[in-house]
């Protein structure tokens, strides 16, 4: 049996809002250590990658390891129902064929309870190796919003090249081109850490859809390496993270 | 236009 206790709504909201636009269909699965799940999209060009350890949890108990098909534009329709302040508890029987979702106000004056069909879905995981990245950059979340944001207006895609001079955002396009640097600060808030330089290209529409888990954190993490794939990372509460990996475009 | 890489190439199914 499952049962998992978070203290505000608000966090599985922005975790479904951070999915939702990449992946429609995915399954969670649930063990004593806590939550995963891994999905690519439609066109297998980006892949998302959730995990939630048992600390992220006001209560967690999960006795045998469970799969729950989750429909994520149902799940997203029934957490929108609640308010963020309300606490919710995830449950499900150990051969579950629906997720019991009860949503509990701050006063406990309100208590809503939705049930949620699962589904059975076949889908391929991925073994993602340890990789040892050329570039690693962390800076303020909403700095790369911004930059994918305005990127997009001007290509389709993104280069993106990073020397120990800084990270640099270029698109070109039929409008004219963009160019944004961002040098490592003193202060710490943009820290970047070259091995080796890199430029890669990548598909700013993906970009800009991971940028919807800039709720989740302050700071976002990017890594870059020659020949595999970007990958965007969000921590969410010290006791978990959200993943997105994008496969380089490649001159033909 | 650069061309889009298939993610799955880079990574083994498992």
């Amino acid at each position: 049996m499952l049962e998992a206790r978070l203290g505000e709504t608000q966090l599985l909201k922005k975790i479904v809002d951070a999915l939702k636009e990449i992946i429609s269909l995915s399954t969670l699965d649930c063990s004593e250590t806590g939550m995963q799940l891994q999905s690519m999209d439609n066109s297998h060009v980006s892949l998302v990658s959730l995990s939630l350890q048992t600390g992220c949890f006001e209560k967690y108990r999960c006795d045998r390891n469970v799969s729950l098909g989750l429909d994520l534009k149902s799940l997203s329709k029934v957490v929108k129902s609640a308010s963020g302040d309300d606490s919710v508890t995830l449950s499900a029987a150990d051969k579950a064929d629906k997720l019991l979702l009860s949503f509990e106000s701050d006063n406990k004056s309100r208590t809503a309870d939705y049930e949620l069909k699962l589904l059975n879905l076949d889908q391929d995981h991925l073994g993602i190796p340890d990789t040892n990245y050329a570039c690693t950059v962390q800076m303020p979340s909403s700095e790369f919003a911004r930059i994918c944001r305005d990127m997009s207006m001007f290509s389709e895609t993104v280069v993106i090249s990073c020397t120990k001079q800084g990270i640099k955002f270029s698109a070109n396009g039929d409008l004219g081109s963009a160019n944004i640097k961002l040098a490592e600060t003193s202060k710490g808030d943009i820290t970047i850490d070259v091995e080796e330089p890199i430029t890669q290209s990548f598909a700013g529409r993906y970009l800009n859809t991971f940028t919807r888990a800039t709720p989740l954190s302050d700071r976002v993490k990017i890594c870059l390496a020659p020949e595999v794939p970007l990958l965007v990372e969000y921590s969410i509460e010290d006791y978990g993270y959200i993943r997105y990996y994008l496969a380089p475009k490649v001159d033909d | 236009e650069p061309l889009q890489n298939d993610l799955a190439e880079y990574y083994d199914k498992l």
